[in-house]
């Protein structure tokens, strides 16, 4: 079940629709201080469904909307789709692209899709059970997460390992 | 759920010593369950002694043994279910040149069966990419995707390359 | 002490803005002391703004934004009584190589009232040194200093130079 | 007032007795993950008086003296000196030449010495009042600062304005 591409539109500094294709094997992501490489691994975390507005950095969740610049008008929506390829059916849908949204406009909750269906993030959850797919500690890896992983005092481990059993 | 917990724990357990092993060329590492009554209770402590070293605790460890040795127990964990993709933010930025090298030939090892996003400034990561991104603000406060080749990569600073496109 | 804590937060104010400007090439930055009867029990906010970017708060800078900002500002305390020598630790970790140059050109603007000491793993801060020291464990676990010479550093990768040693 | 030197002598890693030489300008230090480089810092810091085992990565003193390896039989003491050149008399002792050193035994307290002479650490604070040497927040800069200075809640930049008022 390979990951396909990402696509995102108004999430954070990535205003423009942006389309990220998944390549096999290792693909380095490069670019200056502050250009918004943090920010693709943010709108993975959110659209997997990150509650957390402060483990995206910011206050609440509107803040992944495109703020706008000093030229640019900010954006009254944001909207990230993670597409998977499903030709092995290793998902429980009839259909051999698999496509997960979400969309959050401003003073408004987050909605979630898959395959442009209205869905809650319960039947997505539902959906990649035992696939590997999700929040997990090892989906998206950050430099802040060895100081977590080895103070004893975090008990992140056990947190780690009760998630995969 | 008790019986679930101690075999993910075994299972972690063996990973992280194999892969602490090679990932440090020798050494040794270990999870130890502090058992009380109740193993769901009990104290996980992680043991890390790279070779020649005595053994201590992982607070006195260097800030590369450290970042290596996390990475190592959260892949540990990745093999129990493997997720089909893993994106990595900088967690290179600690390691010396070496140690990049063994860090990239372990993401080598798992990229049959997981799409690796690796976020990085670190040039010899970047030259162990088998795709490669860039991210660039040409416009302030917006961000764009753009490929890059290896020509670019080597061809002058990559960064710069970037801000000229 | 009122007097002394203000007279003292207006210089740092006005060294970390002037400071912050160098090292962003434009942008701004101000300390806000948010006036509650006694200025002592108040609250100090830090604000900063890259160039071309709007106003937010500063945990939603990127990585090396954030890097470069605490720089500044602790330089700016610096200022009201340099101290003779300095000590940093792989301070820049998550700088890109242009943010690298302005913080090594930083250095060298005091560098005539200051003895700097850099712990680095970066090519472009060695390049910019005026003495290199390297630090071995050829005896596993017992570290010994080295001198290192400039054509040590270029000739071949000066780790491996020192493990030569 | 400049430093001339640091001596160590079976402090955490450097069993031998080690000297490094303070030149003017930026001296830069390099070496793999582990072999040390950290552990001048912490020396630097320790003889000026640093209390908490926790901040230099240790349970307890102690852990500051040389642990021994497979090959290698602990020491029974660690001693770190700072010198520094006092021809222009910036310190109040009628000497060219000032070191502080600081002394620890198994099971014993640190003793604190100026030029060979016992005195406390109160003594040594008292000399160096007024010169920005200190255990102050610019004098030791290491990358975990960043977080805490930009973090709100810990009111770090409040401590480090008091300190410098
Ligand atoms: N909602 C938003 N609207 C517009 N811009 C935003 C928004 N949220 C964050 N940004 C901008 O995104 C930038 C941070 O991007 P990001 O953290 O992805 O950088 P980065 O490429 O990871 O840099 P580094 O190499 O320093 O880690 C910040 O400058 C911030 O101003
Ligand atoms: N009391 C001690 N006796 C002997 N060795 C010690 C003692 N305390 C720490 N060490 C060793 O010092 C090493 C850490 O050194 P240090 O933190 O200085 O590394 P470093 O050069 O900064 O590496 P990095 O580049 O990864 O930050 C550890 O491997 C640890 O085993
Ligand atoms: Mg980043
Ligand atoms: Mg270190």
């Amino acid at each position: 079940m390979r990951l396909k591409r990402v696509e995102m539109i108004g999430f954070k500094s990535f205003m423009d629709r942006t389309v990220l294709d998944f390549r096999d094997g290792i693909t380095c992501v490069l670019g200056p201080n502050g250009c918004g490489k943090s920010n693709v691994v943010d709108a993975v975390r959110w659209v997997l469904g990150e509650q957390s507005a402060k483990q995206l950095r910011g206050e609440k969740m509107e803040d992944v909307i495109f703020k706008g610049t000093r030229r640019r008008k900010p954006m009254s929506s944001a909207e990230v789709s993670l597409v998977f390829d499903n030709t092995a059916q290793r998902l429980n849908l009839p259909y051999a692209e698999v496509a997960v949204t979400r969309r959050v406009s401003r003073a408004g909750t987050s909605d979630y899709f898959l395959n442009k269906t209205p869905c809650r993030l319960k039947d997505i959850r539902d959906l990649f059970y035992d696939t590997g797919v999700g929040n997990n500690a090892y989906s998206v890896i950050e430099q802040e997460i060895v100081g977590q992983v080895l103070d004893p005092s975090e008990d992140k481990v056990r947190t780690i390992l009760e998630e995969g059993s | 759920a008790r019986e679930m917990f101690q075999t993910t724990f075994e299972q972690v357990r063996q990973n992280f010593r194999e892969i602490f092993t090679t990932l440090f060329s020798g050494g040794e590492a270990d999870l130890i369950l502090h058992k009380t009554d109740d193993p769901l209770q009990s104290d996980i402590q992680v043991m890390a002694r790279p070779s020649g070293k005595r053994v201590d605790s992982v607070s006195l460890l260097s800030g590369g043994e450290r970042a290596l040795t996390a990475i190592a127990l959260l892949f540990a964990v990745y093999l129990i279910k493997p997720s089909p993709f893993c994106l990595l933010d900088e967690v290179d930025a600690p390691l010396d040149d070496m140690n990049v090298g063994r860090f990239v030939r372990l993401l080598e090892r798992f990229s049959d069966r997981t799409q690796f996003i690796v976020i990085t400034h670190n040039k010899l990561t970047m030259e162990a990419g088998n795709h490669l991104y860039g991210v660039t603000m040409e416009e302030s406060g917006v961000s764009r995707l753009v490929s890059v080749s290896f020509d670019e990569l080597r061809g002058e600073d990559p960064i710069e390359a970037l801000e000229g496109i």
